[in-house]
């Protein structure tokens, strides 16, 4: 009964990583058991979490390619109920060694069949990309969560990622929906903020969570300290806003 | 003797496409010959300069595929001195279909070889990945421009680049070179902007531009009108700062 949910936009720096990390930290800290996979070949969501990707013994490519079972390359993180499949820079070379290789959109999935232990949710950080590392993030997972920072050009790719999730729901997973589009970054004192939310509010409906997430120096300043923002500032607008975008989702869940 | 930058980072959303249309603007405003070449299938860039795509004749993509000669793909801008190459969504299923195709990666260097027309700058914007379009875009450029946010996250993510640039160096075309590092979104209030900044100051020494872009709202509202900053509002910061940038490197390349 686990809710695979993967986090992807092809646009680039719209929060997706920000919002794994600091979602998953808030959905742990409401008792539910999380894992994190982060299969962006940039890691930063195993580097968010404070863990050393250079001393890695295994990682999301080993699993990728099979040589490792989903059950060993778990690993906790310093947050009680979170933990991470972590990423290293030699994913980057996953798109071209897989060109020719059988269902290889498949693979995500059918390693996440494999999981021993019960998650209640598993977040995957997706790379700002509609290729193969996406793909099999979202034929692996059920729900699909969109960040979109309140920015005109982030306005632009929704309708490419819309398209693409219909493709992928009539060839590889019917189970895949829309769960919700959160805004991100919005920042009051700047008028496209207002004009985008509510350009996507009137398109998408109650398909946008309520919870908007403001844009909040604090955000960006956690991970360098290599924790997520409840942790480094538990009162800041930033951890107010992924605590109740975590009640809105968990709640959404109970109403089903 | 055409300068040809490539403008590329996988980092996601960290100011390329907005650093391609506004440094292209000051250098065409300073009486050079500039064409822009978006060969991101996001095609922002296209948006950015008020094309609409979806009325484009050709793109980019029939460009790659070998459909339409380069000097037929050319368009105006509302700018004087400045072309564009644009692009449409059907870019996005170029990677797939050039996967066994002999030397795909110098499909754009063969392409620019052919152009009629002398350009003093061409200036090629990314998407935020290390795959084809990015890695024809450095085998087809002579330099490359790094803008990079100054965020934790994005400062992870430049040992990566420079690792791909000296492989493609050694393998593909040897002309690469680093012409510099641009900081973008600087924002005096975020004590990371300072971190970050002296952080690659100290790392790449010279290589990174004097010139600094702050963080400027009107950048940000520019592209929903379809106008380069120095149009929408030459006054504010972030045309300055733009124009700046154009002059610091067209002395760079007075001095070689
Ligand atoms: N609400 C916020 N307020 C301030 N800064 C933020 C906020 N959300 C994210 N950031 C910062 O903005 C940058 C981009 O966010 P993030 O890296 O999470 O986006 P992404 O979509 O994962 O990027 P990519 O496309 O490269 O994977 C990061 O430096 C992050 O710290
Ligand atoms: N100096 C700035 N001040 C304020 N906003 C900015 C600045 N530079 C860029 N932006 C805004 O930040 C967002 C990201 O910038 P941009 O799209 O140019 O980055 P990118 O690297 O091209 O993104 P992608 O990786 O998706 O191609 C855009 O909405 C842009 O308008
Ligand atoms: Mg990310
Ligand atoms: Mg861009």
């Amino acid at each position: 009964n686990t809710n695979i949910i993967a986090i992807a936009n092809q646009k680039g720096g719209v929060g997706k990583t920000t919002t794994v990390i600091n979602l998953a930290t808030a959905m742990a800290a409401c008792n539910k058991k999380v894992l994190i996979i982060d299969s962006d070949p940039q890691g930063n969501a195993s580097t968010g979490l404070g863990l050393d990707k250079t001393v890695l013994k295994n990682s999301f490519y080993d699993l990728i390619r099979g040589d490792i079972s989903i059950n060993e390359v778990i690993v906790k993180t310093q947050i009680p109920n979170l933990f991470i499949i972590p990423t290293s820079m030699d994913l980057a070379v996953v798109e071209q060694e897989f060109v020719n290789i059988e269902k290889r959109e498949e693979r995500l999935k059918k390693e996440i069949e494999k999981l021993n232990t019960p998650f209640d949710y598993i977040l995957i950080d997706c790379p700002p990309s509609l290729g193969l590392l996406t793909l099999n993030a979202l034929v692996a997972c059920k729900n699909l969560l969109v960040p979109l920072q309140v920015e005109f050009y982030a306005l632009e790719g929704l309708t490419q990622l819309m398209e693409t999730v219909n493709q992928i729901k009539n060839n590889y997973n019917n189970l895949l929906t829309l769960q919700g589009i959160v805004l991100t970054m919005y920042d009051k004192r700047n008028k496209i903020s207002e004009l985008v939310a509510c350009d996507v509010k009137n398109f998408f409906k109650e398909k946008v969570y309520k919870t908007i997430i403001p844009r909040n120096v604090k955000i960006s300043e956690a991970p360098s300290h290599g924790m997520p923002i409840l942790m480094y500032d538990i009162s800041c607008s930033g951890s107010q806003a992924y605590a109740s975008l975590a009640a809105e989702i968990i709640n959404q869940e109970n109403k089903l």
